[in-house]
């Protein structure tokens, strides 16, 4: 599921640093 | 001492909402009745007025005070795809290199995706806010990610009415007012897609919720245990019954006249999903049929096997 979902895994691992949207 | 910790409960998650969502239901409401004084929204009736207002739709470019530094966050995060490079990538900046669509064509593509672009940065926003849920980063972060691909577009939906009256709809961080009118004289499919989340939206309104009763309910919708491939549900079912007996106690505090508020509050959960699923049904509908189209990578994510 994580695979298939990079941004928002990405979204809720990184609590302050910048993701790219 | 319980009903002490569900009202702390409910501060908290207030603060969070007002942290991370920058327009509120009182901003919207206020900037929607003509109380901000002289700063009154741009408002997009015709075509003519959209194109004059799409300075104001890149939102990535709308510094909010009260949000500097998570503005600041968010624009040096822009390194991604915005607005104006999907529409470039989809070869929408030079409308007259595409074949088979007009000018005004090109400007209601580029319009929705100023639409995708917010979208996304909303989605930024509810994790935000789901995040500072307590006990929600301890969920397995299978199950995180799960609850938010499900949860994500009700929470938007949701959060979209407070913007949103009969005659049209807040867009753009409230700087700009959209006239229902308008949307509906969009060409197909475009000009069906927000019909549903107006007739919604007014009759939800009609609750008569504030903006702490919202990040209740809007927690809520995050913590249901029925999305399909939870691999654990009881942690899940636990965090959303305390928030809800928050929500219930807040309902009965905050509106003592109105009458089954917390129950028709529930039931607005069922309608919803529907509208979610035609939804995905018309993003499906637009892949298939407008061919220039791209879809944002998150929003790709989301939707994706979605329903």
């Amino acid at each position: 599921l994580k695979e298939k979902h990079k941004i928002l895994h990405q979204l809720l691992q990184n609590s302050t640093s910048p993701v790219d949207l | 001492p319980e009903a002490a910790d569900l009202r702390a409960l409910a501060r908290h998650l207030y603060e969070a909402y007002l942290k991370y969502f920058p327009l509120t239901k009182a901003k919207a409401r206020a900037i929607l009745s003509g109380k901000t004084g002289d700063n009154v929204p741009f408002v997009i009736h015709d075509m003519k007025s959209l194109m004059e207002g799409e300075q104001f739709i890149n939102c990535s470019q709308i510094p909010i005070q009260e949000h500097q530094q998570q503005a600041t966050v968010l624009t040096a995060g822009h390194g991604g795809i915005t607005e104006v490079q999907m529409a470039s990538e989809c070869g929408l900046l030079e409308t007259t290199s595409i074949s088979g669509h007009g000018l005004t064509d090109a400007v209601e593509l580029r319009f929705f995706y100023s639409c995708q672009s917010r979208s996304a940065e909303a989605v930024r926003e509810v994790t935000e806010f789901a995040k500072s849920i307590p006990g929600f980063t301890d969920l397995d972060l299978n199950d995180q990610v799960t609850l938010l691909k499900y949860g994500v577009i009700e929470v938007l939906i949701i959060m979209m009415a407070p913007l949103m009256n009969k005659d049209g709809t807040l867009i753009s961080y409230g700087q700009i007012f959209m006239t229902r009118e308008f949307l509906k004289s969009l060409r197909k499919p475009f000009c069906q897609m927000m019909e549903p989340k107006f007739e919604f939206s007014v009759k939800f309104n009609t609750l008569e919720l504030d903006d702490s009763d919202m990040a209740l309910f809007l927690a809520v919708i995050i913590l249901s245990g029925d999305r399909p491939g939870l691999l654990n549900v009881k942690p899940i079912e636990q965090l959303q019954e305390t928030v809800l007996h928050s929500l219930e106690l807040r309902l009965k505090l905050n509106h003592p006249d109105s009458l089954q508020l917390f129950a028709k509050l529930l039931q607005k959960m069922t309608d919803l999903r529907q509208i979610v699923t035609d939804h995905v049904h018309f993003m499906q509908l637009l892949k298939k049929t407008e061919v220039d189209m791209c879809l944002h990578p998150l929003l790709q994510e989301i939707m994706k096997d979605l329903y």
